[in-house]
């Protein structure tokens, strides 16, 4: 059991931080240390399925770690950061995400859309609802969801984008 | 492996037959006015991979079934149960066309059948399996219905972040 | 102590439905039953303040009335109604709202600021953050917070937008 | 009434002294960029009307005190606690402009100062005076911060709608 659990975490506390730095840096910059910083640690090293683990994680520029100080956008990426780092030790072939974004400002709204994008080129599918333009112009397909009054009923219709891809 | 498409029954806002495919994407975005049914989508994906239905919105599986009359809780109380119509069906499926290699030929149906008696009926490419074999097949599949380490609710995504140390610690012991 | 219940209770459950009607009908339309239904029902008549309050609401052409049928959005919008209903029994001279649009569509979006802004121009007074421009660009001012980075502090500016009217 | 302006010195993300005036608008829209510090203004005119810290996001009231550089908690956990100096303030308040009749002329003052041994002081036009004092003035103006009728926290509102029947009924105790 303990080393069922040690893999796992290692895995992931070893992600936690490329992951986070890529959901934090300016899309437009590569600098190699642009991006925040995020970690794992355990609370009791010798048991630790039977303790906690203790999530921190910094914004750029920032210089507090626990998730109290971080605003309502600052914790979703962390959020997602956590979740994507978690999911990549035993990848799941899909994901499926309602409204994440609705805490985040156009900029983030971009880089999450980015990240997505990039991992589904790399064979992972995710299938994202969402009220912003910004996160669903950059997929491939789209499935309109509608309410079709005259028989009570929701209904829905996909479009391929890359048709109209210029 | 990929998800090809979805097929809903009587699901929840989704009166009749209704087919979603999603065809090479990878990246596929649910769009649609508030209201409209986008997260009933997530909930049919959610319960036809063998989900509990406390972690779903509805508190009974009875609610997951299409319902378009008036009836009891309704806006207008009127006790008018007739079933078996289209109004008001009995019984409801969602059928997950899934491909193990991401191949269009090689594809795996997942049906979960409800009906109003709140029995939940699994079958494995037509053929009828217990709850532990579907999930089964499932995992072999790294989806595991029970970390739900795939799945972000409307909501949600912050308290990922916010959880108590004890409870991320459970997460990695469901995925390990 | 029933008397004063019951002369706040009457006075928001008489405003609640107008209320929901204004902020569900069409905007466009000015039809005199669009919009849905909303009602507070006492769970005990006799000793109301020892019981609940059943709070129901039915967007327009929809079916069902308790809250657990309701979409994200549609709570959103049940919720901001409520909320303004029990404010008209005492009502307090500003608002504070933080996000509330967050789970809103652009036509809900557009809905909640035009009632904003006719309630504003009645002399009660809303500070309201947001992210979504179709929310801010129907204000009278914007008060632009961002980060300074250099001094490691937040900053704001006031900028009047009725100067800028057309 | 309306609240004209709000001052701020040292609280929370806003070092030094900040100002905030609301001219004549009934409707301001706060904007910028996720972590910019809007939240921390909502969290500062809940401050300056007198709410309990436990409603506020920091757990402490000495989390709302401006910290520059680092201490214990931060990135860097070294111990290199200096007060008194501009990076590192041992205290900080916030002050509102309310105006009973809602003219220029006609300004009430309410200030709250926190410091580092968590005790909260409040003065009304400079004078200070007891937390219930304070709250009576505010109370006469119909600003009910135990009710909190009139504030929406950041992720609170569907909350509103969906809590248990007796909350709301204490909810409608608190405004009668
Ligand atoms: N069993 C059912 N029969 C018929 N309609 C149902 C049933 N269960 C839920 N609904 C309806 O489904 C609608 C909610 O759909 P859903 O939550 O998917 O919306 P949404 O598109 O996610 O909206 P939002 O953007 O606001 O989150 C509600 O209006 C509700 O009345
Ligand atoms: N005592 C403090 N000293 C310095 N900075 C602080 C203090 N308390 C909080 N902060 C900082 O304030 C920032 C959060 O600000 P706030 O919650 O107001 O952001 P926001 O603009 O509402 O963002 P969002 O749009 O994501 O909700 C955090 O980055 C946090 O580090
Ligand atoms: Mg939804
Ligand atoms: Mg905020």
């Amino acid at each position: 059991r303990k080393d069922a659990f040690e893999s796992a975490f290692d895995h992931v506390s070893n992600a936690i931080d490329d992951v986070y730095r890529e959901l934090t840096r300016d899309p437009h910059s590569t600098a190699e240390l642009a991006g925040g910083n995020a970690s794992l640690t355990l609370e009791d090293e010798d048991e630790p399925y039977l303790a906690g683990i203790r999530y921190h994680a910094t914004p750029p520029t920032k210089r507090f770690k626990d998730m109290e100080f971080l605003s309502g956008g600052e914790k979703t990426i962390a959020a997602l950061a956590l979740l994507f780092a978690i999911n990549s030790f035993q990848p799941s072939p899909f994901f499926v995400l309602d409204e994440v974004d609705a805490a985040l400002d156009i900029l983030n709204v971009e880089r999450i859309a980015t990240y997505i994008r990039q991992r589904a080129l790399s064979n992972l599918q995710f299938i994202v609802i969402s009220l912003k333009n910004t996160m669903f112009e950059k997929s491939q397909a789209l499935v309109g969801v509608f309410r079709q009054q005259r028989d009570n009923t929701s209904r829905a219709l996909t479009l391929n984008l890359e048709n109209y891809e210029d | 492996g990929r998800l090809l498409g979805i097929e809903l029954y009587n699901f929840k806002s989704y009166k009749g037959k209704v087919s979603i495919g999603f065809g090479e994407s990878n990246f596929t975005s649910v769009i649609g006015p508030n209201g409209s049914g986008k997260s009933n989508l997530m909930d049919a994906i959610s319960f036809v991979l063998g989900m509990k239905s406390i972690h779903l919105r509805s508190h009974t599986l009875a609610d997951l079934i299409y319902r378009g009359t008036l009836q009891d809780g309704d806006a207008d109380s009127g006790y008018s149960e007739t079933h078996d119509n289209e109004n008001n069906p009995s019984s409801a499926y969602v059928k997950a066309f899934y491909s193990p290699s991401g191949q269009e030929n090689d594809v795996a149906e997942l049906t979960r059948t409800i009906t109003l008696s709140q029995e939940s009926t699994y079958k494995l490419n037509g053929e009828t399996v217990s709850h532990k074999k579907y999930c089964d097949f499932l995992e072999s599949e790294n989806i595991l219905i029970k970390a739900r380490n795939f799945l972000v609710f409307q909501g949600d995504v912050e308290q990922v972040a916010s959880q108590k140390p004890r409870e991320l610690t459970t997460l990695f012991e469901q995925v390990s």
